[in-house]
């Protein structure tokens, strides 16, 4: 594998670690803990699934979130059932904003002392 | 400029909410600033009104006739101060609740505003400006690149790779300047933020990402408040 890095001077040594498999390796598991700590039920059997497989697609994706961004901790969360467009459809919500040219700029403060 | 610095020390932020299954992030981030600014101005923190903005506030961006602040499809947080400098101001939470749909129809009651905008402004993109107008104005209204934020358990964010497409607004509360970095060697400074995904997302609420690059978009779209004092008739 590779890392990129704006500060190649930070990366003096590299850190190794051991595949961490367990998550994906026991996601039914961790999926039943994920529903009962979240309070998660589905209607139907073929949603149940759905879910399941949404799920280790998460968990999967939480490992590819660790490896670019090692300095913070990711995993299950409350949203690990949720596709990302599902997630993005239901708890975003920020619309494009073009600033206009007669926006009120705040003034440049002092920032010494 | 202090090396740390947290609203939450000094009283101006409420206790993390809880927006649901809506995409109003920009309505908590628009109340959260404004709750800050009003703490500011009056020396009393109290809980303004997400509900007021989801239903009453329809605001459009001038340069973008169809960006319209729309209740659970989202908004912006310079409209909806924009609405709320019109308007007159913001219920309080408790006269207003939050409701998490946009079924509703506006019940907003103009005598029982208690927080008006005075002024707001957008902020330069310079870090060290926006660190000033935070510590100078209080917490800022903020758009960010939610993408790692659908996974994030705790820790200082400071992925290598993050688009800055802006998708979320949230509330910029503070700063520290030692983050813990392992990888790269070092400590690094992040700033501190409140998002609306309730106490158990995040660390107790709140998202850490690293200062110093163009993270996620964190310091593409910041703006500022000001409110004044206002008495409920």
């Amino acid at each position: 594998s590779t890392v990129s890095s704006n500060e190649p001077e930070d990366l003096l040594i590299r850190q190794v670690v051991a595949h961490d498999d367990d998550l994906l390796m026991n996601a039914e598991h961790h999926f039943t803990n994920f529903k009962s700590k979240f309070g998660k039920s589905y209607a139907t059997r073929e949603e149940h699934a759905y879910r399941l497989g949404v799920f280790k697609a998460n968990l999967r994706r939480a490992r590819r979130h660790q490896k670019l961004d090692p300095s913070a901790v990711h995993g299950i969360t409350q949203f690990s059932d949720l596709t990302p467009a599902e997630f993005r459809r239901t708890y975003l919500g920020l619309k494009r904003l073009r600033i206009p040219a007669d926006a009120h700029k705040a003034p440049i403060l002092p920032t010494n002392d | 400029l202090p090396t740390d610095f947290d609203w939450r020390d000094h009283g101006a932020v409420t206790a993390v909410k809880n927006q649901g299954s809506c995409g109003s992030c920009w309505s908590f981030s628009t109340t959260g600033a404004l709750e800050g600014a009003n703490f500011l101005a009056t020396g009393k923190l109290v809980s303004l009104s997400e509900q007021q903005l989801v239903d009453c506030d329809h605001e459009c961006d001038p340069d973008e006739p169809g960006s319209c602040d729309s209740g659970c499809n989202g908004g912006l947080m310079t409209s909806a101060f924009e609405y709320t400098l019109k308007t007159g101001g913001l219920m309080q939470e408790e006269d207003y609740p939050y409701t998490g749909t946009d079924h509703g129809t506006c019940k907003f009651d103009k005598s029982k505003i208690v927080a008006s905008v005075a002024n707001f402004s957008v902020v330069s993109l310079d870090e060290d400006q926006i660190a000033a107008n935070l510590v100078k104005n209080g917490p800022l209204a903020v758009g960010i690149n939610a993408v790692f934020m659908q996974t994030y358990i705790g820790g200082v964010s400071c992925p290598y790779i993050c688009s800055r497409r802006l998708n979320h607004g949230v509330l910029l509360v503070g700063y520290g300047s030692e983050g813990y970095s392992p990888i790269r060697m070092k400590d690094k400074p992040y700033w501190i933020i409140k998002n609306s995904w309730g106490e158990s997302w995040g660390e107790n609420g709140y998202y850490k990402i690293c200062r110093g690059r163009d993270v996620c978009g964190v310091d593409s779209m910041v703006s500022t408040v000001a409110a004044i004092h206002t008495t409920p008739k």
